[in-house]
């Protein structure tokens, strides 16, 4: 997975998906 | 269940038809709010007081110039071939006519290239432009730059029709600009039926002549403010979700659609959020611009002051083509972006308002979203937008509580999700 600036790695689309879907 | 929380809130909860309140009380009690004008002052410390009461944080102003330029008395008269009371309004930055006025005979035109074509005619005369509306952004060229073309041809003053795509008369006023190698000429709008009547006699070969008078004036640029408030991120409170709509209006009416509205629904977003006891991840800003009209002035000196800090705008957005029924969102940013935005547009599955359109931003953020920060504006429908925009017709009157709620709720959710996302959107 591509990591970011501060060293974290970024989430992957799927797991955007499911952050945005508990937003429900 | 917070974007059905919002939605409720919002819609049918208790701050339904809240942001429409608000904006009635403002508007009737200041009026339009025109760059440079005690109005303007005015309303900027209401917002500034306002703010502050409903508990945002880091409520404050900005200092910026802005343009100064004040109408006067103005009028226009066909004189021959009989007597007839033109509606005009002056374009913002025109220059005024002598007191006794401008009489000239008019020529008529329907295009840039008309005029270019029947130039030698042009000499002494006062232009009047008849183009047709085809698009706001197609057909406003006229108005910004038609003084300007006129003069170059030798012209004494132009007359613009409205760019309006419907009239009961109405004159339409905006901004025009002047070019520092062309003679300045005072300048105009007039009504669409005047226009098109004058068209008329002139293709019959009737000589028609009119007195224009302005008493037009520029000043110094004056002192305004943006005005500023915020939710501080709990996590990245460096990182800043802007939210956006701008305080200035034009002179007429009470700039309760243009751009009242939109800078409501989007102070509503804040409410909204602290009503229901959220704070998300990442900064909510608010920013009430001052001199848009003339060209999104106050956001430029924001953007110079603020793009050091680039890197930490997750989006940019701003609400200033209206806020009737709500059609989705536009939307400037990488294909990844994009894609995020679907899903969070999927929220407002409730309310049916899902869509994600092409070319999001607006003339206050385009300046980040240039520079690559992802951009969002409000869609809605437009289809009356242009009725009433820059017109005595932009009251309270066009304005529709049920349908600000629904744009409040898409507005709120929007920026309140993504402000809350554990990752900025992509660039």
């Amino acid at each position: 997975r591509p990591q970011s600036k501060n060293g974290r790695y970024r989430q992957t689309f799927e797991e955007v998906k499911r952050e945005i879907a508990g937003y429900k | 269940d917070i974007a059905k929380a919002i939605i409720d809130l919002a819609v049918y909860g208790k701050a339904q038809n809240r942001s429409y309140e608000r904006l009635a009380l403002f508007v009737d009690t200041i009026g339009p709010r025109l760059s440079g004008s005690k109005n303007l002052d005015t309303a900027i410390k209401y917002m500034h007081n306002a703010l502050k009461e409903n508990g945002l944080e880091n409520v404050h102003l900005e200092p910026v110039k802005i343009p100064h330029w004040e109408r006067g008395e103005e009028s226009a008269m066909m004189v021959e071939p009989r007597c007839h009371n033109l509606a005009i309004l002056g374009l913002g930055n025109s220059i005024a006519t002598p007191p006794e006025g401008i009489t000239a005979e008019i020529l008529v035109v329907t295009s840039f290239d008309e005029l270019h074509a029947r130039a030698p005619e042009a000499k002494g005369k006062i232009v009047v432009y008849n183009e047709p509306y085809i698009s706001y952004g197609e057909t406003v060229q006229y108005r910004s730059q038609g003084a300007v073309e006129a003069a170059k041809a030798g012209a004494v003053a132009s007359l613009i029709r409205s760019i309006a795509s419907f009239s009961i008369n109405s004159p339409h006023t905006g901004w025009q600009y002047y070019r520092s190698d062309v003679p300045r000429i005072p300048t105009a709008c007039i009504s669409v039926e005047d226009a098109e009547m004058m068209a008329r006699m002139s293709s019959k070969g009737m000589k028609i002549v009119v007195n224009l008078k302005m008493e037009a004036k520029t000043y110094p640029d004056a002192s305004s403010f943006n005005t500023v408030g915020e939710i501080v991120g709990s996590k990245y409170p460096e990182q800043v979700v802007l939210v956006s709509g701008h305080l200035d209006s034009w002179d007429v009416g009470q700039g309760a659609m243009d751009d009242g509205g939109g800078a409501f629904i989007s102070w509503e977003a804040l409410s909204l959020i602290k009503n229901l006891g959220l704070r998300p991840k990442r900064t909510l800003r608010l920013v009430l611009w001052t001199g848009e009209e003339q060209g999104g002035v106050g956001a430029n000196q924001y953007y110079q002051l603020h793009k050091v800090n680039i890197s930490n705008f997750d989006i940019v957005m701003e609400s200033d083509e209206g806020t009737f029924m709500p059609t989705g969102l536009a939307f400037t940013g990488s294909d990844k972006a994009r894609s995020i935005m679907r899903e969070v547009m999927q929220l407002l599955q409730p309310i049916n308002v899902t869509a994600v359109y092409e070319n999001g931003g607006g003339t206050d953020v385009d300046y980040w979203v240039q520079d690559g920060v992802p951009g969002a504006s409000l869609l809605d429908d437009i289809t009356k937008y242009f009725w009433f925009h820059h017109s005595n017709g932009d009251t309270m009157t066009v304005q529709d509580p049920n349908q600000m709620n629904l744009c409040a709720a898409v507005w709120t959710v929007v920026s309140y999700v993504i402000a809350d996302m554990e990752e900025m959107l992509p660039r």
